[in-house]
């Protein structure tokens, strides 16, 4: 079954300090989609993957939804139950969520809407197939 | 004199999700 709704990261707040895999420091707000490839280039244990959002259905719980997401170059169907503020990395687009202003009271953190289609930044482990 | 305050680093793979085939279904 979908793992249960996400309870929102502080790491979301607008003003948060991200660290990238250089050692540089970020604010959540300022980061481009070339620092986790970048970040990702440098990690030995952690691979990018493209995923697309294919499914967005209205979750179990209250105000969560459901994303069906085909991941990497293997097209894997995973599907997420998060709550509608959750914030994904689109690349090319930056933070985007299925409710942006709320996403946007919640954490002052400027956010695009989340549509089937998008491609977002998620990680694998290097060496699984 | 201003009380040094600590402020969190995370770590940018935090930000992102893992997304494993064994989650679908």
């Amino acid at each position: 079954s979908p793992s249960s709704p996400v309870v929102l990261p502080p790491f979301f707040m607008r003003g948060s300090i991200i660290q990238l895999a250089d050692g540089e420091l970020k604010r959540v707000e300022d980061l481009k989609t070339e620092d986790f490839i970048q970040s990702a280039e440098i990690s030995s244990e952690l691979k990018i993957d493209s995923s697309t959002v294919e499914r967005i259905d209205s979750g179990q719980s209250p105000n969560a939804v459901l994303i069906q997401f085909s991941v990497g170059e293997l097209k894997a169907q995973v599907c997420v139950e998060v709550l509608v503020e959750y914030p994904f990395f689109v690349f090319g687009q930056g933070w985007s969520s299925c409710c942006p202003d709320r996403t946007t009271q919640l954490f002052e953190l400027s956010c695009a809407k989340l549509c089937v289609g998008d491609v977002c930044v998620s990680l694998t482990l290097r060496g699984l197939r | 004199n201003v009380e040094p305050r600590s402020v969190p680093v995370f770590p940018w793979h935090s930000l992102v999700p893992f997304l494993e085939p064994s989650q679908s279904g």
